[in-house]
């Protein structure tokens, strides 16, 4: 619950920053466009699953229409203020990785359980531009930086729960927590200057 | 490896 309340948090802080700086300078549009498209390839089930979890399926539909209104103002109210000149990674080679991953290792053959590791996989990168963005940039505003903290703390907060679940219930879910501890290594580096700078009041700097 | 529910996260 505290891993997908970040997650959600995560959401408002972007839009919050938007919406204060009237700007979505610093963010990565191609990270935001996979996002969106994380949540819609998993989320489909919400057509057969809707009510085994209410509260599972009112986020699922809030992460799909934030993530869909986020582009939105990103291609509309602040366009001017996205610079497509810093936002150039490469995301179809994580498309291709995530594809290639989801042929070759899915749990079953059909295409919910292809589009499902599909969005797992694509998950754990869909950061990767955002944070080359930062990386080419050298610094990051706080706001932005907290975005990113509470963003990448979600997954992290996920593994307690993989361990309970694997040593008290007696399974586990070896797609979802591979990819899981990919998506956290990614964030390790941000994390420690997250930790070293940002919490003691510092700007965002990369040395 | 026994699988767990599928539909209980996100």
């Amino acid at each position: 619950v505290v891993a997908d309340l970040s997650h959600l948090l995560s959401i408002f802080i972007l839009l919050h920053k938007m919406y204060l700086t009237k700007s979505c300078a610093g963010i990565s549009f191609k990270s935001q466009a996979l996002y969106l498209l994380v949540y819609v390839t998993r989320y489909l089930d919400l057509f057969w699953t809707f009510n085994k979890s209410h509260y599972n399926s009112v986020l699922k539909i809030v992460f799909i229409s934030a993530s869909a209104y986020t582009l939105y103002l990103m291609k509309n109210e602040y366009r001017p203020t996205h610079d497509p000149n810093i936002d150039t990674f490469k995301s179809r080679y994580l498309l291709a990785g995530a594809a290639v991953l989801a042929i070759i290792f899915p749990y079953k053959y059909t295409p919910a359980e292809l589009l499902w590791t599909f969005s797992i996989w694509l998950e754990s990168v869909a950061i990767l531009p955002q944070l080359f963005m930062v990386q080419r940039t050298g610094e990051a505003e706080t706001i932005t930086t907290h975005y990113l903290f509470a963003l990448g703390i979600y997954r992290a907060l996920y593994i307690p729960n993989w361990l309970w679940r694997y040593f008290v219930k007696g399974y586990t879910d070896p797609i979802a927590v591979l990819a899981g501890l990919v998506q956290t290594a990614l964030y390790c580096d941000f994390f420690y200057i997250y930790w070293t700078k940002v919490m003691k009041g510092k700007k965002f700097e990369l040395p | 490896v026994v699988q767990g529910p599928r539909h209980d996260e996100l």
